[in-house]
């Protein structure tokens, strides 16, 4: 589902703006 | 019948995707769909953070939205 992806989004950038 | 293994979520697929143009987390995802990798959700969060760190592309805002790409 489109709401499972935005999840899915936000945890990839969450842990992308934890390495920056 | 579902087709899971027909795509690889792997860094040079990423890095062609980017190459050609910007795209947001979420555009990479459709592209690499658990249905088409076989991949879990959590796997496919996983891998594609780690690629991306590894790629580590430039960043710019497009329509308010964070896009990543690469330069040839």
């Amino acid at each position: 589902s489109s709401s499972e992806a935005d999840e899915m989004a936000a945890a990839i950038e969450a842990e992308l703006n934890d390495f920056i | 019948t579902p087709s899971s293994g027909d795509i690889q979520l792997t860094e040079e697929a990423v890095r062609r995707y980017l190459t050609r143009k910007p795209m947001t987390t979420k555009d990479l995802l459709k592209k690499f769909q658990t249905k088409k990798t076989g991949l879990s959700s959590e796997q496919t969060v996983n891998v594609l953070a780690q690629i991306l760190k590894r790629l580590n592309p430039d960043r710019k805002v497009v329509h308010d939205k964070m896009h990543f790409y690469l330069k040839e």
